[in-house]
């Protein structure tokens, strides 16, 4: 069993999308918050750190 | 745990027993509110330490994979999925699927991503990755020390760095440098040590700086087993190197595998061990 909840190797997601003109308005990165919470709540995670620049947004989650 | 977003690509990475899948839907479904649709997908993930505690739909590869195929929408009509690694039971294996629809334009160009996974941490290193107890900090400020005395700072100097130390142990770190990410997470216990990293890159870069970033990874940890799994554009050959970097390290090649997918480019697994 894991005793701590923890698995070890990591699964990774990786979406790709497009629209019209997906960079004009900045695209995924208009999704709020609230939004990505929400989301992350599916999946048993939470934001605990973030940081973005001019290219993408990172978050640090905690399970 | 690491999540990335942008403008047109969402990438999330999960290390505990979560069940990543079940947010396909509901980025898919955000995805539209901007205007935008899935036009491509890629899902990877290692060998399971514990398969047992899995929750649905992460039971096994074969569930994964179908409800990957069954929450997909139809315009991703190339798909595939595949295990590399050595055909025993035993040894570490690499899962992947991939799906993308017509103009299969998952992957860019000249980009290659590097996921590097490491287990059975040297213990005098991995104890670096301990809060001291009860030290009344936050997991932002032990996270920065953590980066900094550990030698994972070294690693990208240029980054911009989004750090945390959870308590009582553990460690997660995203580098944001330009367009490009860079991520690692540290489960430090004894029993079952484990550290990630991963980044993203161009193939145009220079590939000697490249092993040299994988060198100060390893000697940051110093694992006893470890795996590298390359993603390049297809006829690409940016993996060449590794092998003989991690040789240089003490490391030893146990198998090697590659695969293509669609729009994803060509998969490099390689696994090693320690010689110690």
């Amino acid at each position: 069993m894991a005793v701590s909840g923890f698995e070890g190797f990591e699964k990774r997601l990786e979406l790709y999308f497009s629209g019209d003109d997906p960079a004009a308005g900045n695209g995924l990165r208009r999704l709020n918050f609230y939004t990505i919470e929400k989301i992350l709540h599916t999946v048993q995670c939470t934001v605990v750190s973030a940081v973005g620049n001019d290219f993408f947004d990172s978050y640090v989650l905690s399970e | 745990s690491s999540l990335f977003v942008y403008p047109t690509k969402i990438i999330i990475k999960t290390c505990g027993t979560t069940q990543l899948l079940k947010s396909l839907r509901p980025l898919v479904e955000s995805a539209a509110t901007v205007g935008l649709t899935l036009s491509g997908c890629r899902y990877t993930r290692g060998t399971f330490i514990f398969p047992g505690v899995q929750p649905f739909p992460h039971t096994s590869f074969k569930d994964e994979v179908f409800y990957l195929e069954e929450n997909l929408p139809d315009n991703l009509v190339y798909r595939k999925a595949a295990v590399l690694g050595p055909r025993s039971a035993a040894g570490e294996k690499w899962h992947v699927f991939s799906a993308c629809d017509d103009s299969c334009t998952l992957m860019e160009d000249d980009s290659y991503t590097v996921e590097i996974c490491m287990t059975e941490l040297d213990r005098v290193l991995a104890k670096k990755f301990f809060r001291r107890f009860d030290d009344r900090r936050t997991g932002d400020s032990v996270g920065k020390e953590m980066t900094d005395v550990t030698g994972i700072r070294d690693v990208n100097r240029k980054a911009l760095i989004c750090d945390y130390a959870f308590d009582p142990c553990g460690y997660s770190m995203n580098g944001l440098a330009g367009g490009r990410y860079s991520t690692v997470h540290v489960t430090p216990e004894d029993d079952f040590s484990y550290a990630s990293f991963e980044c993203v890159g161009s193939v145009y870069d220079d590939r000697e700086e490249f092993l040299r970033l994988l060198q100060k990874v390893v000697k940051v940890f110093r694992p006893a087993k470890l795996s590298v799994a390359t993603t390049c554009p297809t006829g690409n050959d940016f993996w060449k190197g590794t092998a003989k970097t991690m040789e240089s390290l003490g490391m030893r090649l146990r198998s090697r595998a590659a695969d293509e997918f669609p729009g994803a480019g060509t998969v490099v697994f390689q696994a090693f061990s320690s010689r110690r």
